[in-house]
């Protein structure tokens, strides 16, 4: 297996955007590409990762492989590389360790990590193509923003799609907070548009601890995608264009 | 009464 990235800037952000997540995980690397699925520890929240093999500069996969990792050696090993340095991953066949190499681009300096694998036992779920109710379509900055002023107020957010609008209310001990944002297209500037599809009007729950963990992924795409069905998990996606994607579903939390 | 569900409960484990 052997997969370069021109810039490590991609691959640092997603590594940021999941490791406080899932810690450990697995990458699965077939010739169509890199992916992880993993659970958090409380199997509430489910990362999938898809790095497509279009996306990178070169990429070889004769034979698939899993390879156990942990994220936060991960993380440490591409802090050594700088954001404009080429990436290159290998690994070969039976051996237990994975091979980063950073060569910046004018090649006066080519640095070599090598990170010992792990025997990771994952439980992948089998998560089947949904019709959602409403599909809402934002600029990631303003989740970000929502999720984290309405963190100051409560711990679960209630979100509510209508058909113009969509609105995010929380509350606890100190008061409440409510977010409403209304459809509003861009056609200059498409990554500010607020999208709303809706087939059903759709409120659901959800603990705002893990949305904080999701739009750590906001560095990576400008917009995010915010799938719902009553009750049925939140999938919130951030698209990479060419590159693949980043999603997280969330499990909602129900009235007892 | 809140109740936080588990992801097993909609997705089936493979």
């Amino acid at each position: 297996f052997e997969a370069k990235w021109d810039h490590a800037s991609t691959l640092k952000k997603v590594i940021d955007a999941v490791k406080d997540l899932i810690g450990d995980t697995s990458w699965d690397c077939t010739n169509t590409g890199m992916s992880l699925q993993s659970m958090d520890s409380s199997h509430v929240a489910l990362v999938h990762v898809l790095l497509k093999s279009e996306g990178f500069e070169s990429y070889r996969c004769d034979r698939n492989v899993s390879m156990g990792i942990s994220l936060n050696s991960m993380a440490k090993v591409l802090k050594c590389a700088g954001n404009d340095d080429s990436v290159t991953l290998r690994h070969e066949s039976e051996s237990s360790v994975v091979n980063f190499a950073f060569e910046s681009h004018k090649e006066e300096r080519v640095s070599e990590f090598e990170l010992k694998l792990m025997n990771i036992d994952t439980e992948h779920l089998g998560i089947p193509e949904t019709e959602y109710d409403s599909i809402i379509k934002m600029p990631s900055a303003d989740l970000r923003r929502t999720c984290a002023d309405l963190s100051q107020f409560g711990d679960s957010v209630t979100i509510s799609c209508a058909k113009s609008d969509v609105r995010f209310e929380t509350s606890g001990d100190i008061g409440t907070g409510n977010v409403r944002l209304s459809a509003r297209g861009s056609s200059d500037k498409p990554e500010t548009e607020i999208a709303i599809e809706m087939i059903n009007p759709v409120s659901l729950t959800f603990a705002l601890k893990y949305l904080n963990f999701f739009t750590k992924a906001a560095p990576l795409s400008d917009t995010v995608k915010l799938c719902m069905s009553n009750n049925h998990p939140l999938c919130v996606e951030f698209p990479m264009p060419e590159v693949g994607y980043i999603r997280y579903y969330l499990a909602p939390k129900i009235d007892e | 009464q809140e109740t936080q569900t588990r992801l097993e409960s909609y997705f089936t484990v493979q």
